[in-house]
């Protein structure tokens, strides 16, 4: 297994990658990657070797090649569906209607509440809000991957009993309570936080220079 | 400067302390750490070389003293102030709803919108939605640190433009656009994609095995 941080600058070239194959760049040196994204170069060196792309010394590497090695190792090649618990809620509301996702071969394919109100509405251009009692059900007949959980804390761990039957093998929470992966489910945790607390870092640093 | 990954373990371990610390524990081994937050032992010991605690060899390290010396380290003794933009939408309402933030030295101290139904509304318990136009007086007059960029990617050049001159000093932005660090703002760009993208490799790695 590569370590987290290794699979997160892949996101990232990933994205810069994206952005040069729609302007019609077809070369990229090591080099510029490491300025255009503010990363140490040796570690950019690094990766490409781990990527396993030749490129020719003074020339550069394929963008194309780049781009579509590193959709092969991030298990991109193939449409991921996810579902949203939480949908009509605010954060599961945006997330749902967040089109950065399709982009980049994520598509939600089903909607989940609680809510009696909601359920039977309707996300425009998205879907409709099914129960979650039918989660079972639908994630099977869908094909759903990835279940994302914005459901109160009050409700994550009866959330995630139902998760576990469901059959889905990825999970990504919101709610603020650590849900622990199983023998069939990878779970990732998610809070904006640790985001605030980079910068709060940041901060520091360049309040004592 | 220390790694952005290592700034990450640290909220991990904050989390983790401040959890053993509500439960009254005032020890806790490396090896602890390391299994309980599914890490790599040798990274901890590692890390916690680097915080320079001294644990003793068979009794394991000081709950309150690693915790204290990483609130340090993150530049958390003080209260960060943080204004939110687009807090009238969804993604906007349910950050600057989110409870974690306080629980973590962050208070939501600000809220803007350009929405004009929406400015003079109150988000119940945090405060009334400003006009965007008074970024820049409010920004000062609360000593806001960091702003949270939640507008659609057809206003983020425009409100970064506005950023600039409030005399903040970080900006964590959600908005699909990447914005890019100045001499005086240091920006941190998210993206829930690559949660997601962190997942599917999981999965490309269980589905070959
Ligand atoms: N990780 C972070 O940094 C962060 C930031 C913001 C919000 N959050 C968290 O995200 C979650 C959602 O926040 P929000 O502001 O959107 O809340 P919200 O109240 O607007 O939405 C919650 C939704 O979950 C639904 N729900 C409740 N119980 C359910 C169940 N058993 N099954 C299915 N649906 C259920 C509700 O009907 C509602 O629609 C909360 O746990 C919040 O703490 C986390
Ligand atoms: N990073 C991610 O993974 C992710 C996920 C979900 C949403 N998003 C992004 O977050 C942003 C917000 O999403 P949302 O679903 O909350 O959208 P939304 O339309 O519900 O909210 C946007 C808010 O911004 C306000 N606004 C627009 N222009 C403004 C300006 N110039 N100044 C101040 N406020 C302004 C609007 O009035 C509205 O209240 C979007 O850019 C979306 O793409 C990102």
């Amino acid at each position: 297994q590569t370590p987290q941080a290794t699979i997160k600058r892949m996101s990232i070239y990933l994205r810069y990658l994206n952005g040069l194959d729609n302007d019609g760049i077809k070369l990229v040196s090591s080099n510029d990657l490491a300025i255009k994204l503010g990363l140490n170069s040796a570690q950019v060196r690094k990766d490409l070797t781990y990527l396993g792309e030749l490129g020719r010394r003074g020339v550069g590497y394929s963008v194309k090649k780049l781009r579509d090695h590193i959709v092969k190792i991030l298990g991109l090649k193939t449409i991921r569906k996810i579902g949203i618990i939480g949908a009509a809620g605010r954060l599961g509301t945006a997330l749902a209607m967040y089109s950065g996702f399709e982009k980049r071969n994520f598509k939600v394919s089903a909607l989940f509440d609680s809510n009696s109100a909601s359920i039977g509405s309707e996300l425009p251009g998205i879907g409709i809000i099914e129960s979650i009692e039918e989660l079972e059900n639908i994630v099977r007949e869908r094909g759903i991957e990835i279940l994302v959980v914005c459901v109160p804390v009050s409700s994550v761990k009866s959330v995630f009993e139902k998760i576990k039957k469901s059959g889905v093998k990825a999970v990504l929470n919101f709610a603020p309570f650590k849900l622990i992966s199983t023998d069939d489910i990878c779970v990732q945790n998610v809070d904006f936080t640790t985001e605030l607390e980079a910068l709060s870092y940041k901060l520091r640093v360049s309040e004592t220079e």
